[in-house]
């Protein structure tokens, strides 16, 4: 564990806790991606079945439990508890678009050709892109609440503060995890479009609207 | 360099 790792970690559980705060408190997901968050659920299922027979350290072990049960949460949430306040015709993006690539890709690069590597492989991968519907929605929108930018800040920040993570882990362990730095690096690229205008509004103090 | 997954990472 180093100081980015864990400053990412926490940046992420942060945005966890952002969102729900934006749905209780709005009492609506207006804004929110489903296909987004349902990706999401996606990879942390398939990621983390790694839990029922390898233990890392307690620290991994109630984060994965924590990102699985939230993500799944906040699903409820959006299906049934604030279900009006849902509007799946400006959520359109085709995440069958998603899903194939990522599943060949998992085909092509994973560390062992077997069920849980390759459901490993593929969450990396689907993880990456997961966040486009979501973009795809803030585009077609053209504004969103401040509280949903600082909810794609923290997820963004999150997988920002993973590349110092790997550099520092490659001088200092002499490790190096080629598909997980590659899928986060194109992660992150996705983001600074995004960045720009929180940067340049959003922490101005104006509305995140983009131009028309 | 070692290559190889990141187990430990979430």
């Amino acid at each position: 564990m180093n100081i980015f790792r864990l400053l990412g970690d926490l940046s992420h559980l942060a945005s966890i806790l952002i969102l729900l705060q934006k749905i209780q408190s709005t009492r609506s997901c207006r804004g929110i991606s489903f296909k987004t968050q349902a990706l999401y659920a996606t990879v942390f299922i398939t990621r983390y079945l790694d839990l029922f027979y390898d233990w890392v350290s307690l620290y991994n072990f109630v984060m994965k439990i924590f990102f699985i049960a939230s993500s799944c949460y906040v699903l409820y949430l959006m299906k049934y508890k604030y279900r009006p306040t849902h509007d799946p015709s400006i959520d359109t993006f085709r995440v069958e678009y998603l899903l194939g690539p990522c599943a060949v890709l998992a085909l092509l690069f994973h560390y062992r050709f077997t069920l849980p590597e390759l459901l490993w492989s593929f969450s990396i991968f689907l993880e990456s892109v997961a966040i486009l519907p979501q973009l795809f929605m803030l585009q077609r929108t053209g504004e969103a609440e401040t509280i949903t930018t600082h909810y794609l800040a923290a997820l963004g920040a999150y997988r920002a503060l993973y590349i110092p993570n790997w550099i520092y882990r490659w001088f200092t362990e002499d490790m190096v995890d080629p598909i997980a730095v590659t899928a986060g690096i194109v992660q992150t690229a996705l983001y600074l479009d995004f960045f720009y205008v929180y940067f340049t509004k959003v922490l101005q103090g104006q509305k995140f609207e983009l131009p028309a | 360099s070692m290559w190889g997954p990141a187990k430990d990472e979430l």
